[in-house]
């Protein structure tokens, strides 16, 4: 990214405006900047290329390192969270997806009885995975739809619960108050914590991306972050900012929108792009 | 948020009159960590910055009683001139049917925000059909449909993946059945990607819309100004619509976007309801920006 070979001060201002342009925020910047500015200082640096790399593992400090899903226990319930459109419905599919690589059986609860045809839209994805979906009515208790889901996958033997919600604003009260009520419910299904509580983020969003993780983690407690649509030209460095005050893992990010759309979360790989 | 910093600003000058160049050097420091802050791109708060910087050597702020309070009037008046001033009118075919067209990046609100529209409008004693122009996501049509439903508008059933088809008939089934306002939902898709941005460009010819608008998520962050770009050059906006602003998202996205590419804000929405619709207020979304 340099467009200058010497390394002296001005490449700070390139950094800046890399990452800046990149979503990683004020803080996260002047913070990681610091570190390079004191290594500009004290002429450790040879080349641009060794002021990148020390970028480069800079950021993947303050990243969580790579994240498994919590997949011991038998139903393994994993529920997804997150603001309006970031992803959380076509995510599950991917994952569903995933699971049966791994020779799993995946059980689909299609708890957002609110938004037209949030049931349909799962159902089809799962008619196309051969995954069993249960669907409710429209406007019904999503928590009791979570809780009908956890005990019918249990009886049929599914080993995974993959639980779809609406899309809700971090700003509503009610609607945190309700995701809540659904937590609560997963937990009395199994008699324990659900596996997964996910977080999906959309990879375009700018600083509000930290404010929904904050909101939402007040209310329940995360596991863990899915970044979407990191398949554009958003770099998804709102990561960054949220990994440096909250430190939730990432557990994979949505590159595009067909089922195969999902990798493991990589921070060296993560890293590079954010400059690239 | 800016407008605080600001007052502990003044408050620290008061009675001062003049501003010295660190004092100046300082405010403008905090404009800028503020817009981007609130998700202004960089080349839009650059831009500012060396604006309101450049007005602040003239005699009108020089000569101020209070020069810094003078400042953040004219960076208000700027933003507000940015976002287009006044309310920005939408435009209506000479003879019907009025065809608009949203268009934006995969989960934005464009089809909800389609539903809104009709809606609005049919309380305004139009007569609208909704056309579902995104084939490709599970249940999009059937999403489209139901909100139809459930606004009491003309929904236009897809009956074939060809979208020349579809519009040919849903345009002519316009004129026929009398249907004077015609919104097509375009699937979502990223700018980068040319096979989708091409098949955008083919929907607008064949449509040959009144209104082609760009439906932008107020969350988004540094790729507004990528994407409007984008959007605009390739396929030609006529407006923007702003979403999801019940969330608090400061929302410098749309300065971005209307600064990039001189287009004007037509709508917000403001939730997941039907209801949740509104016309776009420069003012308002300057103050907001500015927190
Ligand atoms: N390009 C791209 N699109 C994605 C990705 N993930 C999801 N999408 C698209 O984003 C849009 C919204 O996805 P949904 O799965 O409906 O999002 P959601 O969070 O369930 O939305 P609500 O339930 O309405 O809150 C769809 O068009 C998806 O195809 C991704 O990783 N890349
Ligand atoms: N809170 C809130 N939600 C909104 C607003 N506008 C749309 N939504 C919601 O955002 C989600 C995505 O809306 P859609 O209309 O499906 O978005 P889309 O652009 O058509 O998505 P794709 O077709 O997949 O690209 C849905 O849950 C909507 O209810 C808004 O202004 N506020
Ligand atoms: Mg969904
Ligand atoms: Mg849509």
């Amino acid at each position: 990214i340099f467009r200058s070979e010497k390394v002296d001060e001005s490449v700070l201002d390139e950094l800046e405006e890399a990452l800046l342009a990149a979503d990683a925020g004020l803080s996260v910047t002047d913070r990681l900047l610091e570190g390079i500015r004191e290594g500009i200082r004290k002429k450790r640096f040879r080349s641009s290329k060794e002021v990148q790399d020390a970028l480069i593992n800079q950021i993947v400090e303050i990243l969580p390192p790579a994240a498994p899903f919590k997949d011991q226990s038998v139903p393994s319930v994993w529920l997804f969270l997150g603001i309006n459109g970031t992803g959380k419905t076509t995510t599950i599919a991917k994952i569903a997806r995933w699971l049966q690589k791994r020779r799993k059986k995946p059980y689909l609860v299609a708890a957002d009885t609110f938004r037209a045809a949030g049931i349909e839209q799962l159902k089809i994805w799962g008619d196309r995975l051969g995954a069993p979906v249960l669907c409710p009515q429209r406007g019904s208790d999503p928590a009791a739809v979570a809780f009908d889901g956890i005990q019918a996958a249990k009886a049929q033997g599914y080993d995974f619960v993959l639980i779809d919600t609406a899309g809700r604003m971090h700003t509503s009260h009610n609607l945190l108050q309700e995701m809540a009520k659904i937590y609560r419910s997963t937990q009395k299904a199994l008699g324990r914590e659900p596996d997964e509580i996910l977080l999906i983020l959309d990879g375009t969003a700018g600083q509000n991306g930290l404010s929904q993780v904050r909101r939402f983690h007040s209310v329940v407690p995360l596991t863990g972050l899915i970044v979407t649509k990191l398949d554009g030209t958003a770099k998804g460095g709102i990561v960054l900012a949220i990994a440096a005050e909250l430190g939730l893992p990432i557990k994979a990010v949505g590159v595009g929108e067909g089922v195969d759309d999902l990798e493991p979360f990589d921070p060296q790989a993560f890293a590079r792009s954010l400059l690239g | 948020g800016l407008t605080d910093r600001l007052s502990e600003l003044l408050g620290r000058f008061r009675g001062k009159g003049r501003i010295s160049q660190e004092e100046l050097d300082n405010w403008l420091r905090d404009v800028r960590r503020a817009l981007l802050e609130a998700d202004v791109s960089l080349s839009v708060c650059r831009h500012l910055v060396s604006q309101i910087g450049e007005r602040a050597r003239t005699p009108d702020v020089l000569e101020h009683p209070a020069p810094l309070r003078r400042l953040s009037q004219i960076l208000y008046e700027e933003l507000v001139r940015i976002l287009g001033e006044k309310v920005s009118p939408v435009t209506w075919a000479p003879r019907p049917p009025t065809i608009w067209l949203l268009m934006g990046l995969q989960g934005s609100g464009k089809t909800t925000t389609a539903g809104k529209l009709a809606s609005l409008y049919k309380k305004q004693g139009r007569k609208p059909l909704l056309v579902p122009a995104d084939l490709k996501r599970p249940a999009a049509s059937e999403q489209l449909r139901q909100i139809a439903e459930q606004v009491g508008v003309a929904f236009f059933p897809p009956d074939s993946q060809d979208l020349s088809r579809l519009c040919q008939r849903a345009l002519r089934d316009a004129q026929d059945q009398g249907w004077d306002l015609v919104i097509v939902d375009s699937a979502g898709r990223m700018h980068s990607d040319e096979a989708l941005m091409e098949e955008l460009a083919q929907l607008k010819r064949l449509l040959q819309p009144h209104e082609s608008l760009l439906v932008l998520d107020a969350t988004t962050g540094q790729d507004a100004v990528r994407l409007a770009e984008s959007f605009d050059s390739r396929i030609g906006l006529t407006g923007v619509i702003l979403t999801k602003l019940d969330s608090d998202a400061r929302g410098g996205a749309v300065l971005s976007v209307t600064f990039v590419t001189g287009k004007p804000v037509k709508f917000i929405g403001t939730g997941e309801h039907l209801q949740d619709i509104d016309l776009f207020h420069p003012d308002r979304m300057a103050a907001r920006i500015l927190g």
